[in-house]
């Protein structure tokens, strides 16, 4: 379902240009779970950012569904993002200025259902990630946690067939990462969500179909744990 | 050097008050490293804040260096936090519109030294973290482990006496992390510098030598490591 194919990133020119990725061939089964791992700089929220269409390559392709997603149109790859992938900022990117409940709404503002129905999957999904009585706080009277909890329900919500999360439990005691990763699975498991998982906590990692091990911007390996 | 007597912080009002500190007793010896653990909402971070004199408790006293902080003037407080903390925010709060060089630089331009030797210390600091080459780097220029390590030089590069961080580790790959402690410790072994860590990571907070467990707003347990 997800295949980049050569995927270089370059940031900078001349003198200062930094190679963050080089040369990326990865591929992603449709209901796959897939773990991101390596040291800090090595390129992981890059490539994430470029797989999720928020970013373009200097070189290479990506493919979703076997669609060349930087040969699509501005109006055609927002559509395709918005449809298909659910995406978990490393730093949240939520909307300060309202509730954790209408930053999960949001998304759904743009398919055609009620405003109560907004709600009642909005509230579903809030206490799910166990943010149950949560709903009216802004982000700004959360805990860390508790934000990087309300950017994945709001990922969630509209069931995406591609999940891309950076670092989403990097906030979280292990308890609560526990829970958040059995919902995750469960998602995979009922809805057949593709799942790419960057993460630095190889506990995570071992709970998922393969690991790919990124260095300096190159895939060093792929260790494979549950054929699928 | 740190004592909280009967610390409190409730948000909101009536109704919707709620609790996030509720009578906390901590009393943290100087040249001690301490870390906070507990569930993502149990109120590690806004007890941070509160030693860091970045918010003001609903009841009880802070004391640093037998200073009861809340009975100062603004400016003394200040001053005091200037001149004896260096925190470590969850959220990094770097300045995003210039260098992370220039981040690590301004808690400097407050003493009386150099911008030449200011220049150096900061370049140091940030070495130190494994920043070398990333000095021009905005903050959004910068991985988020990156920022995360930037966050930690500028509040190491004024050797403060106290150093509050809160979840400096989180996005950190453990080989990043183990430098990143072992700089830590290496301040607290030769400047008897207080260390206080809120943290996710138990193989962080067993490097320590006490593990303070938080549940509730209320203090669980205490874990001695390493008397001291
Ligand atoms: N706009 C930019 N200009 C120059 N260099 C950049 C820019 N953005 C990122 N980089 C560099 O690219 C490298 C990879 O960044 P990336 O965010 O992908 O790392 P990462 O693997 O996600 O790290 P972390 O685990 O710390 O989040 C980093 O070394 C970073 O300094
Ligand atoms: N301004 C606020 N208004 C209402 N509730 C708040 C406010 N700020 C924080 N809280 C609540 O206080 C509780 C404790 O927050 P705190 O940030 O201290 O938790 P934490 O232990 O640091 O969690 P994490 O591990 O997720 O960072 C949370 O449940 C949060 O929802
Ligand atoms: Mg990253
Ligand atoms: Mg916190």
């Amino acid at each position: 379902i997800v295949k980049t194919l050569d995927l270089w990133k370059v940031y900078g020119r001349g003198r200062l240009a930094f190679s963050a990725l080089k040369g990326v061939n990865l591929k992603v089964k449709r209901g796959e779970m897939v773990a991101v791992v390596g040291p800090s700089g090595s390129g992981k929220s890059t490539l994430l950012n470029l797989l999720g269409a928020l970013d373009h390559p200097t070189k290479g392709k990506v493919f979703i569904d076997n669609i060349d997603i930087f040969r699509l149109g501005d109006n055609a790859l927002t559509e395709l993002r918005n449809r298909k992938i659910g995406f978990v900022f490393q730093s949240f990117n939520l909307i300060q200025r309202v509730s954790a409940l209408k930053n999960v709404e949001i998304p759904l503002m743009m398919r055609n259902i009620s405003r109560e129905k907004r709600r009642r999957l909005a509230v579903a999904m809030l206490k799910a990630v166990g943010l149950d009585g949560k709903f009216n706080h802004k982000p700004t009277e959360l805990s860390g946690g508790e934000q990087q909890r309300v950017a994945l329900a709001r990922a969630l919500v509209v069931r995406p067939s591609i999940l891309l999360g950076d670092e989403i439990t990097g906030n979280l005691d292990s308890k609560t990462s526990m829970e958040i990763m059995e919902l995750i699975r469960r998602f995979n498991k009922t809805l057949k969500t593709t799942v790419i998982l960057v993460t630095h906590n190889m506990q995570i990692a071992k709970q998922t179909d393969r690991i790919v091990y990124l260095r300096d911007g190159m895939v060093e390996r792929e260790e494979i744990l549950n054929r699928k």
